[in-house]
């Protein structure tokens, strides 16, 4: 599905330059189930960020679904996103003047499906991460976990054949973070494609694959 | 050090009441080393922010160090908030505008501390974290857990005798949390006291007692 040839993101700050990723090469093939891992700074969100076409890389080549991701413009950019992957940002990114339910049911109207289909869609979803009774409430109504929650939602609404969940679980206690793995696992058991990052070993053991990056660089890959 | 006493929150959103905690009574003494756990949703930083005096409760009286916090002041409030209690929040609350450096030193300026003797704390406080090479960094040019790390070394530049640290190792790997939790642990041994709120029972259990919360009541509250 993806493959990462020699990348490298290197961010300028005042007359420094800190190395993100260094000359990292990989390969994700459809249906995987992998987790990142590696300590804070380590480079898991730049790299999350770079397969979901969220940014570029300073160098190197990547290829998504055999096409070179250089070569594609902004409105087909914009379409994989939309259409093919779900995020799950580390910061949630969740709209503060928008429902719970507005927030999950944005990449449904960007894609442009009816309003009964949505509206369908986004009840589903919210149910599935347990949250029904408080799909009117805004994110500053909402308890750090219940806003993760809703993060979790939006990325699933939208059935995408990738999802990219960037510490899915950091917030959730373990009965609500299990409930939320084992959508990850149904996804994953549906032919689709999941990859997170986490820094809990119990959570990593749900993949079938462990990529342990330190320093912007590919430490180990192995099979769990 | 601080007494409640039939504690209840409830919010109000629309026609609806939304109970955060439900009639809590507990005390917790000077030096102590509390773990507050619970699920998502269960209460855990709506009483983190009512026993820091950010928040006041809907019902119920609160004791803070013999004192009822409904009869202080707003200055009053607002001094034992700066020189008693360092605060590490779910959600970071980082100025995006200033640096890492610049948010560690915040607390020391509202304490009116010379500038010779901030820098001094700040460097401190940021080498602690193990964070040195990036006190010029603003948040946005951090990772998640550098951000937290961030805002756990401006709890601790006050040398607070009260530290209140909601999910302090949410986005950190085990190395790093472990190196905070060891902090935690030298201000607990000094004499100060240490309430955390934490999902993972592994964090818990550096502390001596923890508090589990379910649906806004204590549920049970055990030595370690
Ligand atoms: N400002 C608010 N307005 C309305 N409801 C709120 C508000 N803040 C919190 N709540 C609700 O109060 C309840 C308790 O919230 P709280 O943030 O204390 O939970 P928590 O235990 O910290 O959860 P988490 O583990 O998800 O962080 C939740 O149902 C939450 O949605
Ligand atoms: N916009 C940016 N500008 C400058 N440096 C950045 C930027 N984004 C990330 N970095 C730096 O790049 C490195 C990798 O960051 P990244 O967010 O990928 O780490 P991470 O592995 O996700 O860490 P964490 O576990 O703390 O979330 C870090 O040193 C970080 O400070
Ligand atoms: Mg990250
Ligand atoms: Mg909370």
């Amino acid at each position: 599905l993806l493959l990462m040839e020699e990348i490298s993101k290197v961010y300028r700050v005042g007359q420094e330059e800190v190395y993100a990723l260094r000359s990292v090469s990989l390969a994700i093939g459809r249906n995987e189930y992998v987790a990142i891992m590696g300590p804070s700074g380590s480079g898991k969100s730049t790299m999350m960020n770079l397969i979901g076409c969220l940014d570029t890389p300073s160098s190197g080549r990547y290829l998504l679904a055999g096409r070179a991701v250089q070569e594609l413009d902004e409105d087909e950019l914009a379409a994989i996103r939309n259409r093919e992957i779900g995020f799950v940002f580390q910061t949630f990114n969740l709209l503060p003047r928008s429902t719970a339910a507005g927030n999950v049911e944005l990449p449904l109207i960007y894609r442009g499906l009816p309003a009964a289909e949505r509206k369908r869609r986004v009840a589903g979803a919210i149910a599935r991460v347990g949250l029904s009774d408080r799909a009117t409430h805004r994110p500053n109504q909402l308890s750090g976990g219940q806003r993760q929650r809703v993060a979790i939602a939006r990325a699933l609404v939208t059935e995408p054949s990738l999802i990219l969940a960037d510490e899915p679980t950091g917030n959730l206690d373990t009965a609500t973070g299990e409930e939320i793995l084992r959508a990850f696992a149904e996804i994953h058991r549906g032919g689709n494609t999941v990859v997170l990052v986490t820094h809990e070993e119990d959570v990593a053991r749900h993949a079938q694959r462990i990529i342990r990056l330190r320093d912007g660089r590919v430490e180990s890959d192995s099979a769990v």
